[in-house]
């Protein structure tokens, strides 16, 4: 089942080392910038349809990219100071007020989309959203018994009943 | 099938966008080092045990980490300036004559690896040698059938009755 393996893929070689520094780059950046964020949680985004977006701001114009945290880097398989990074972005609510967040689409799921689109991966659109939804079930029972990531993230499943809302992505960033 | 998913993962994430560009990137190292590489494709290693070290020097004490190659920056699901990057390491052959080779483990194997020692993940340590096989040949037909990776990588598979030998590693990646 690809999205059990891609879940479990994402948290061990991705969130499991991410999250447990992220309340120490958030500091960094306080200190850097004076900037204080809504959340010192990674908020990340799971479409059901797997259309992940490169920039947010594609989906949504109340949502623009800020800056980036500090980088983290790790000696990983070979590749000398990886680097990983998460984008700060300004959200606009109703009350065009803006609010900083920590935001990211879930990396795999532009993988099951791109799979559903080549004939070799074996894998149809009817398929894809079945296994999205067990992307996001393995993924969430696999962060609520990690106590490395507690309280560091928030799974955001995004229907896509709502794609004529031209704003649906920053309501429902900011319902969290 | 875990080991299908995660090869999929791989290519349509990291080698389908890292590969078309390594030639350029070496092209660049030689500009800024004057140093020519053994090769300009990416030796990707993949040991059967699917024990990865972060550090290619713990296996074989003739291979040592040179630099990294200028690296690549992709706005990628969110992430803006995603970066991405590949280290060059000297590797010693039988008449002490140095080699300059762009050299990194699978990744993804390291998700096998830590799968298998984790219960939840429902994964034991005796399908892990299979799923390294079918990682392997997964890819090896995905990559073969690959227009914009065509001649930029290496495959390398490492047995691991060879552990024995301190130097199995660089031989094995100057047999290429
Ligand atoms: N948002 C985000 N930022 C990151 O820095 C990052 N690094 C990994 N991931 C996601 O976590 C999971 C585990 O990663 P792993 O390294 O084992 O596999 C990776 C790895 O084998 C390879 N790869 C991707 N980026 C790099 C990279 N920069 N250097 C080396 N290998 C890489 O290709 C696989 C798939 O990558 P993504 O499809 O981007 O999603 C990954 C994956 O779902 C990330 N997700």
């Amino acid at each position: 089942n690809v999205a059990h393996g891609l879940a479990w893929s994402f948290y061990l070689g991705y969130l499991k080392l991410v999250l447990p520094e992220l309340e120490g780059l958030v500091k960094q950046y306080y200190n850097l910038t004076g900037e204080v964020l809504r959340s010192p949680r990674l908020y990340i985004l799971l479409p059901l349809n797997a259309a992940v977006s490169a920039k947010l701001e594609e989906e949504d114009n109340l949502v623009s990219f800020h800056k980036n945290l500090p980088q983290l880097e790790r000696d990983r398989a070979g590749v000398r100071s990886r680097v990983y990074k998460h984008s700060v972005y300004k959200v606009i609510d109703n009350n065009k007020e803006p609010h900083l967040c920590v935001v990211e689409y879930a990396t795999p799921l532009l993988t099951l989309y791109q799979m559903s689109q080549d004939n070799s991966a074996g894998f149809s659109e009817k398929e894809r959203r079945q296994q999205v939804l067990l992307f996001y079930r393995t993924l969430r029972d696999i962060l609520e018994s990690s106590l490395e990531c507690r309280n560091s993230y928030r799974l955001i499943l995004l229907d896509d009943d709502h794609s004529e809302d031209p704003h649906f992505l920053s309501k429902e960033i900011l319902k969290h």
